[in-house]
C-alpha cells in the first residue's frame, strides 16, 4: 500500500 | 502496532516529558531552543488535524492529543511563564528558512494534492529538521545540560526505532510510505552526530561548532 491518506502512525 | 512503533511512540513521549519536567522542575528553560519547540507544536498541529476527520485507535487519539497539549505546554512555559530564564540571545536560528522550503516541498511531492495531506506531508518533512535550531543553539553556546542530552537522545531514538518499525511492516504488512520513510531517515541521521557525543562522552555533550 503506498500513500494512503488515512496515517495510522504518529 | 508492532514493538518497534510502540517503543517508539513511548521513546518519543518520555522526550517529551523529560524535557516538560526539567523545565518545570528548574523553573528554566536555559539551554532549549523555543524555536524547536514552536516547530515541534507547527508539527502536531499540522499532522493531527485528522483528529476531526478520522479515528484510527483510542490509543492513536490519546497519544496525539497528549503529544498536541505537551507541545504547546512547553511552548507555553518558555515563551510566558519562564520567559525571563528563555535564551533568546543564543536561540537565533531562522526558522523561516526551514518552514518555506519544507512548505514548498510539500506542495510538490505529496500524496495527493489536498489540503489535509499536503499539511500532513508539511509535517513530516518539517518535523525531520525541527531540531536543528536547538543543535544550533547547542552549538553556540557550546555545551548542554546533562538532562537536555536525554531529552534529545529519546528524541533520536524514536525516529530510528520508526525505521525499524518501517524495515517490519515492510515485511510483514507490505506497507511502506516513502515520504516518511526518507524524511525519518533524514531525521535520524541529524541525530548520528549527537548519538556519538552522548556514548562517547556521556554527560555534557557539546557539539563543535
Amino acid at each position: 500500500i503506498i500513500g494512503r491518506t488515512r496515517h495510522d502512525e504518529l | 502496532m508492532n514493538i518497534f512503533r510502540l517503543a517508539g511512540d513511548l521513546s518519543h513521549l518520555a522526550a517529551i516529558i523529560i524535557l516538560l519536567l526539567k523545565i518545570w522542575k528548574t523553573r528554566s528553560c536555559a539551554g532549549i531552543s523555543g524555536k524547536s519547540q514552536i516547530l515541534f507544536a507547527l508539527v502536531f498541529t499540522t499532522r493531527y488535524l485528522d483528529l476531526l476527520t478520522s479515528f484510527i485507535s483510542l490509543y492513536n487519539t490519546c497519544m496525539k492529543i497528549i503529544y498536541i497539549g505537551c507541545a504547546y505546554a512547553t511552548v507555553h512555559l518558555i515563551y510566558m511563564k519562564f520567559k525571563a530564564t528563555y535564551d533568546g540571545n543564543h536561540d537565533t536560528f531562522r526558522i523561516e528558512f526551514l518552514i518555506v522550503p519544507v512548505g514548498g516541498l510539500s506542495f510538490l511531492v505529496n500524496h495527493d494534492f489536498s489540503p489535509l495531506e499536503i499539511l500532513w506531508t508539511f509535517s513530516i518533512y518539517l518535523e525531520s529538521v525541527a531540531i536543528l535550531p536547538q543543535l544550533f543553539l547547542i552549538s553556540k553556546t557550546g555545551e548542554a545540560e546533562t538532562i537536555t542530552t536525554h531529552y534529545l537522545f529519546c528524541l533520536g531514538v524514536y525516529r530510528a526505532l520508526y525505521l525499524f518499525n518501517w524495515i517490519w511492516r515492510f515485511y510483514f504488512e507490505g506497507f511502506f510510505d516513502m515520504i516518511a520513510i526518507v524524511a525519518g531517515v533524514v531525521q535520524t541521521i541529524l541525530y548520528c552526530d549527537f548519538f556519538y557525543l552522548y556514548v562517547t562522552k556521556g554527560e555534557k555533550v557539546a557539539i563543535p561548532s
